[in-house]
């Protein structure tokens, strides 16, 4: 099964707004941070 | 012919099963083939001759085009009736330690340790875990809504098309209101930025969060008898000044004036619109087979409609996902749209053959991979999906809270 999220955020650029920190491919937990603004 | 007829002595002879199974393949494979034709032949609209708005068809190499044929939601269901088969007790333990050892099951980290009080496989599926082996980040905007791998993640990119890797585009609004291809981002008139595009060029309306629709470009703070644009608000105070002066603004800090005439919320708000863009972002998680198969909220977040889409159930693996475009289109998948902080927010579980059942805790009505009544409802609607609001939830909210990690409900075998 698959679980997909969108969603609007701030532009993430000059340090600000939104940013993933979780790359493709890697195996995450319930509850591990994904994104920061 | 009538010697033959009556003296000829019947015998019986059984015939090989593998003749008679091919005969069943063969008889199912030309329903299916005879409803896609009639389905094709509806679904022709003259006022639409390329069809950019037809139904999305499962396309793809030879692999595809046979599991299209096959009945992929009758065999989920016979999988999910023959996983809630009770087993033996003593039978419970090995069972599950075996299916935990092929599939990667970590069984220390399940909330109930006693494997014999597991009835059956679907039972054990659906485990709890313990609370204290998932710990949710509270400093992040956005946490994982359940265990597995990231296959795709990024920025949607114009015209709602989501970003294409390894064979996985989808269009936005397929995905989450089953239109067409060609119909723009804004598929949630409520988010700001929407109403901005919503207007067309050059004449741009805008909802202030006090509810008075205001003309973007001209005066912003109208409503409260001042007289200021959006431009003038946040470019710099030279410019407004001068306006000031030829229209008796008040001067200096103009900044510190309005926030204390329209309220932090609303210059947050358009600071947003003129400094700070917004931009919408995506994430694909795929749940393995031995995964932890229930979902958790991944933000604080109010969700306000649920769209139900009967679609079929292909499995989501990711060499599928790869050479099947438009997968989550076709899957059937609950589509929860709300809204958070910084904006709309959607989060859209997509099931598959081997877990056809998704489950909101908060939605008793939702009913999925059942012949019954998802379906003819669909149908008898005709635009491809079941819908329930959530608005009664709580008015002041205008739907159903969710707090980061609360658990939302999951996946059930079948």
């Amino acid at each position: 099964s698959t679980i997909v999220l969108v969603f609007e955020a701030p532009e993430g650029k000059d340090g600000k707004g939104f940013k993933w920190i979780v790359d493709k491919g890697k195996t995450v937990k319930m509850g591990e941070a994904m994104g920061v603004v | 012919l009538r010697s033959a007829w009556n003296d000829t002595p019947i015998k019986w002879y059984p015939i090989p099963v593998g003749l008679g199974i091919a005969y069943l393949g063969f008889k199912h494979y030309s329903t299916v083939m005879e409803r896609e034709r009639q389905i094709a032949e509806q679904d022709y609209d003259p006022n639409d001759p390329n069809n950019k708005n037809r139904r999305v068809r499962p396309s793809g190499p030879w692999q595809v085009q046979i599991l299209s044929t096959l009945p992929l939601k009758a065999l989920s269901r016979v999988w999910g009736k023959f996983n809630e088969i009770p087993l033996p007790v003593i039978f419970r333990p090995f069972g599950f330690k075996l299916y935990a050892y092929i599939f990667g099951v970590n069984i220390s980290e399940a909330k109930n340790q006693d494997l014999k009080s597991y009835r059956n496989l679907a039972e054990f599926f659906y485990r709890e875990l313990d609370p204290a082996v998932r710990p949710i980040d509270s400093s992040s905007a956005v946490v994982s809504p359940s265990d597995g791998k990231v296959l795709m993640l990024g920025e949607v990119r114009e015209g709602g098309r989501v970003e294409n890797v390894k064979g996985m585009t989808y269009s936005l609004d397929a995905l989450l209101s089953g239109q067409g291809e060609e119909k723009s981002a804004s598929s949630n008139p409520a988010s700001p930025a929407v109403l901005f595009s919503q207007a067309g060029e050059g004449t741009t309306k805008a909802t202030a969060p006090g509810g008075q629709v205001v003309d973007s470009h001209e005066a912003f703070a109208k409503m409260n008898g001042i007289s200021y644009t959006v431009g003038e608000l946040f470019s710099g105070t030279e410019k407004t000044a001068q306006k000031a002066e030829d229209q008796s603004l008040p001067t200096g800090d103009i900044k510190q004036d309005v926030a204390a005439a329209v309220g932090p919320k609303a210059v947050n708000w358009f600071r947003n619109q003129v400094e700070g863009s917004k931009r919408l972002y995506f994430a694909v998680i795929y749940l393995a087979p031995g995964d932890y198969h229930r979902f958790h909220s991944p933000t604080e977040w109010v969700v306000e409609t649920r769209r139900h889409f009967a679609g079929e159930l292909f499995s989501v693996s990711p060499y599928l996902q790869a050479i099947m475009p438009s997968l989550f289109i076709l899957n059937e998948r609950v589509v929860l749209l709300g809204r958070w902080k910084h904006g709309f927010f959607s989060m859209t579980p997509v099931g598959a053959t081997n877990v056809g059942s998704i489950v909101l805790n908060f939605d008793r009505e939702l009913r999925t991979n059942s012949l019954t009544k998802d379906t003819k409802a669909d149908s008898l609607k005709g635009h491809g999906y079941a819908e329930a609001h959530y608005q009664l939830a709580s008015k002041l909210l205008g739907g159903h809270p969710l707090r980061r990690g609360e658990e939302m409900g999951g996946f059930r075998l079948g």
